[in-house]
């Protein structure tokens, strides 16, 4: 069998650093996390300051959730159940997550979603 | 995601990722991109983690997740994971988890303990190795000596395979995209051999952290899933993060 040449591919590319062009999009801000908070309040800054953003990404979620599943009772389970689930995820990470939900004004369970995102997208 | 870990002739080590994150979860038609892709873009921060106003680690992250995917313990290791995917997947790690059976790892709390914890190679690498999970994943990790580099594949309860750079014998840098290295990739989403064609162009000699950014700048390892690429050097402590964007033509994934 003759595989086709990927129509995407191209040659290897080089002098591409320091990142400029259009395949930069920009650089990303820094924070510090202080591990000497309180879990809670280690990541009130990033959360507070980030908010909109992280409403933006839990609502997107929720309409895939509500595409595949329109009924959207398994949403509502979803919901009611995460908060539990995030209650028994270990120490610090419980604390920090319930410290981001509170910073963000985000509800507890789609934070917890966010954080396990990995674990259940990975199928 | 497509990591790699290099090794140039000093013995220095050099660790670069991408990240790709969104497929399937909503296709931009206007923009002609994945929605999630874009909507992650402004949620990625770079991390110093402190304590006593002393750097333990650093990381390239996503704003509300306290997991870990990028990090370094700057002169000891380097650290990056990969989606590996599974039948066996996460969702029965999680299942278990609800039903009470809680003695695995969740992959982004693994990882934030090892960066955070660990000091020394080894005891990140048998953290990494040993640890149950409840999902599987690749674990790519990266020393401050010759020779400590290695790939980590993971199931949910085993290490299946740890692949170990080896300079003197040739592999001088070693490469994980998300599939296993004794498996051929789908052909509609083969970044390793491209990948790799580009570090075999580069050669061991001129091997760094632009050259590396070079590599993770060519289509279609750099695709429309692709929401930032991280460079790491250990022995400096540097970690770079930047956004990248991949205008048309471009892979889908």
């Amino acid at each position: 069998a003759v595989l086709a040449k990927d129509p995407y591919g191209e040659d290897c590319r080089y002098q591409q650093y320091p990142p400029t062009g259009a395949t930069f999009r920009g650089s990303v801000p820094d924070y510090i996390i202080n591990l000497d908070l309180p879990p809670r309040e280690r990541w009130v800054q990033l959360a507070h300051e980030k908010k909109d953003e992280l409403k933006t990404i839990v609502e997107h979620i929720k309409k895939v959730m509500i595409v595949f599943f329109p009924s959207g009772k398994l949403l509502h389970l979803l919901e009611s159940k995460m908060a539990w689930l995030g209650s028994t995820l270990p120490y610090p990470f419980n604390e920090e997550i319930e410290g981001i939900a509170h910073a963000a004004e985000v509800g507890l369970g789609d934070i917890v979603v966010f954080n396990v995102f990995y674990e259940i997208f990975t199928v | 995601c497509t990591s790699i870990i290099a090794e140039d002739k000093a013995g220095k080590l050099y660790h670069a990722r991408n990240l790709d994150f969104g497929l399937f979860l909503g296709w931009d038609i206007k923009n002609s991109s994945w929605i999630v892709t874009q909507i992650l873009k402004p949620l990625m921060v770079s991390l110093d983690f402190q304590r006593n106003n002393k750097t333990v680690f650093r990381s390239a992250n996503l704003a509300g997740y306290v997991g870990m995917v990028s990090g370094i313990r700057p002169g000891i290791f380097t650290l990056t994971m990969n989606e590996r995917f599974s039948i066996d997947g996460g969702y029965i790690g999680v299942f278990e988890w609800i039903f009470g059976k809680r003695d695995g790892w969740w992959m982004g709390f693994l990882t934030r303990s090892v960066l955070e914890n660990s000091t020394s190679y080894e005891e990140a690498k048998d953290r990494l190795t040993n640890a149950r999970l409840l999902a599987p994943a690749y674990f790519i990790l990266a020393g401050n000596q010759s020779g400590q580099g290695s790939v980590i594949t993971r199931s949910r309860t085993a290490a299946l395979d740890v692949w170990n750079l080896n300079a003197s014998f040739g592999t001088w840098y070693v490469l994980e995209t998300n599939y296993d290295r004794w498996k051929v990739p789908l052909a509609v989403d083969d970044r390793r051999t491209p990948a790799m064609k580009c570090m075999n162009r580069t050669m061991q000699q001129n091997v760094s952290l632009p050259a590396l950014y070079n590599v993770l700048s060519t289509k279609p390892i750099l695709n429309k899933l692709t929401v930032s690429t991280t460079l790491m050097e250990v022995s400096e402590g540097r970690i770079e993060t930047y956004l990248r964007d991949c205008p048309d033509p471009c892979s889908p994934w």
